[in-house]
């Protein structure tokens, strides 16, 4: 996935650190002390469709769909998340139990034009 | 309808980094609750002793946690009444955490060196809803030849969720050689305050269809 840099228009992966002391939930949330909030975001001209990695992209099942149904799909590619990975955390709840889980696909790693 | 709308994801206008800064808080916040299914951060009233939290993570088993739909948890007994010299009662909150699937439950307690030979000791789970207040279940009996810290295995058939939440376990004890002159000379067998607070450790199972699990055609 090709960095983002500030005047790339391109789909790329805009990376994000969130520290959770910011949101005032260093309280609750015990580990880790913050997590990489990602997203993808960007143009997506028609060369770029389905690259890279676009086999794990959701949208590319639907949008070979549409393919197979409809020579020309009306719609524009789109930048997604191609890959992600779950992130755990330890935390205390209600009750104060503490409780540790992994929250399944928390992390974008990749973005990819549908 | 969204074949035509235009890709949100495909630029737009651009935030001024302090607008997106905050966006992105915003939306770490909802990510983070929605994973949880949590509708709202939790309020900490109680929070646990820092060393006996220290101490409970310490003990978990380095074990990870298949992703999405396990979760381990540790419970301080909330509530510690001794009913008599060798006997306590513990009362856990555990809700809603035991919606879940119990597959693992250990009691971990801490004896103390006072102890003169062997501990005997049976763990009775207490009925709390209504209509069963003051019944009783044998959970499980064991005898502890050590001192320090003892993690104790817990039948899950046996602590199968309560819609109250609340989880109490009788533990009555004793020593085998029963020369209750030396017992009272050495006091308490079980440590029951500060961090060497006793804790359940447990494996819960969410209810969820396996997440991340692709169905195929």
């Amino acid at each position: 996935t090709p960095t983002c840099e500030p005047e790339t228009p391109l789909c790329c992966r805009r990376d994000h650190y969130v520290d959770f002391q910011e949101l005032g939930w260093r309280d609750w949330i015990l580990q880790p002390e913050g997590y990489q909030l990602n997203y993808c975001s960007g143009q997506c001209p028609p060369h770029l469709a389905g690259s890279p990695g676009i086999a794990a992209s959701f949208h590319s099942a639907v949008f070979s769909l549409l393919k197979a149904n409809n020579p020309w799909p009306v719609g524009s590619s789109c930048c997604v998340p191609t890959a992600r990975r779950p992130l755990s955390l330890l935390y205390l709840d209600h009750n104060g139990n503490v409780v540790k889980t992994d929250v399944p696909d928390m992390v974008v790693e990749a973005c990819g034009c549908s | 309808q969204g074949i035509r709308s235009a890709c949100p994801s495909c630029g737009g206008p651009t935030l001024a980094p302090q607008a997106e800064h905050a966006l992105v808080l915003e939306l770490a916040k909802q990510q983070i609750l929605e994973g949880l299914h949590l509708t709202s951060r939790p309020r900490i009233t109680h929070p646990p002793p820092q060393a006996a939290l220290t101490r409970a993570l310490r003990r978990l088993q380095p074990v990870s946690v298949a992703p999405g739909n396990e979760e381990e948890v540790i419970s301080f007994a909330t509530i510690v009444a001794s009913t008599s010299t060798y006997s306590s009662m513990l009362t856990f909150h555990l809700s809603p955490l035991w919606s879940g699937h119990l597959y693992h439950a250990r009691l971990w307690l801490h004896v103390l060196p006072s102890l003169p030979g062997t501990l005997y000791l049976r763990i009775f789970r207490y009925g709390t809803r209504r209509g069963y207040q003051g019944s009783r279940t044998l959970l499980a009996k064991h005898q502890m030849t050590t001192t320090g810290w003892h993690a104790l295995t817990l039948p899950s058939s046996g602590l199968k969720g309560e819609e109250s939440g609340v989880l109490k376990l009788r533990l009555d004890y004793r020593p085998l050689e029963s020369n209750s002159t030396v017992i009272g000379q050495s006091g308490p067998l079980l440590d029951m305050t500060g961090h060497q607070h006793p804790f359940l450790e447990l494996k819960i199972g969410t209810n969820e269809p396996e997440a991340g699990r692709v169905r195929r055609r």
